[in-house]
């Protein structure tokens, strides 16, 4: 999936690093210092519905042309992640004990169109 | 989302750049808390002393996985009843260990002063609450040191159920294990309980097999 620039329309990952000093939780959160979160947005049209990522294989990529040219009943494609990876944290509880954790399914990796 | 405005994902107006990073900062605080399962940020009313602290993240192995949605604990001994005797003491924790969680491996790290005269024999009991006043014990393990410095004490971790309170309690029971000269000298100060050095457990959970509870009743 590509990253979005400005001027991409289409269905792209908009990457933003978060620091945790920016939140002002690293007083609690000990490691990592930040993390990436990505986010899905952009255009989804109908030749692309369906499409893993904008490097689909070259079958979808026919396949999508032909249901281009056969518009199905008109539903909106929206883009959402379609890889997504777990986040290692390290924090302080309430109680002052220090956890170790992995968080699932919290950086999303790919996009794509529903 | 007002009237008419469209989901970014689906092709929507794009923000203005401060705003973006305003939603992205909030986005990125639920995000967090929800994947702790946490209702808000916690209150660090004690700060841990660094070296402690240090010295802890060097336990949590980094960079090993922990299990599949388990978590790896470190709780310092919060206040410690040491009795006058070389080492006896009664360490206090505070464990809000989540409910439906199965606590699989649990070490007691000790830190054996240099002044230790020969062998430490230490016996480590969990102290429940009882109805009547006094407190009722369980022996949980035994060792025996024979070096000054850190010790991993391996504990049954189906002994250490926390109290519904949230807190443990566990009982040292130690002496010296040494030729009968011990009674001409005055009992010292064998084992640190405070401070960066002061006890903790290490414990890894994770969450109850589905089911678990109805194996466990068949």
């Amino acid at each position: 999936t590509p990253t979005c620039e400005p001027e991409t329309p289409l269905c792209c990952r908009r990457d933003h690093y978060v620091d945790f000093q920016e939140l002002g939780w690293q007083d609690w959160i000990l490691q990592p210092e930040g993390y990436q979160l990505n986010y899905c947005s952009g255009q989804c049209p109908p030749h692309l519905a369906g499409s893993p990522g904008i490097a689909a294989s070259f079958h979808s990529a026919v396949f999508n042309l032909l249901k281009a040219n056969n518009p199905w009943p008109l539903g909106t494609s929206c883009c959402v992640p379609t890889a997504r990876r777990p986040l290692s944290i390290l924090y302080l509880d309430r109680d002052g004990n220090v956890v170790k954790t992995d968080v699932p399914d919290m950086v999303v990796e790919a996009c794509g169109c529903s | 989302q007002g009237a008419g405005a469209v989901c970014p994902s689906c092709g929507g107006p794009t923000l203005a750049p401060q705003a973006e990073r305003a939603l992205v900062l909030e986005l990125a605080k639920q995000q967090i808390l929800d994947g702790l399962h946490l209702t808000s940020r916690p209150r660090i009313i004690h700060p841990l002393p660094q070296a402690a602290l240090t010295r802890a993240l060097r336990r949590l192995q980094p960079g090993s996985m922990a299990p599949v949605n388990g978590e790896e604990i470190i709780s310092f001994a919060a206040n410690t009843e040491s009795s006058t005797a070389t080492c006896s003491s009664m360490l206090t924790f505070h464990l809000s260990t989540p409910q439906f969680h199965h606590l699989y491996y649990a070490r007691l790290w000790l830190h054996v002063r240099p002044t230790l005269p020969g062998t430490l024999y230490v016996r480590i009991f969990h102290w429940g609450p009882r109805r009547k006043r006094q407190g009722s014990r369980t022996l949980l393990a035994e060792h025996q040191m024979t070096t000054p410095g850190w010790h991993a004490l391996a504990l049954p971790s189906s002994g250490l159920r926390g109290e519904e309170s949230g807190v443990l309690k566990l009982q040292l029971d130690c002496r010296p294990l040494e030729g009968n000269n011990s009674a001409a000298r005055p009992p010292r100060r064998l084992l640190n309980t405070t401070g960066d050095q002061r006890p903790f457990l290490e414990l890894k959970i994770q969450p109850n097999e589905p089911g678990a509870g109805r194996t466990r009743r068949r």
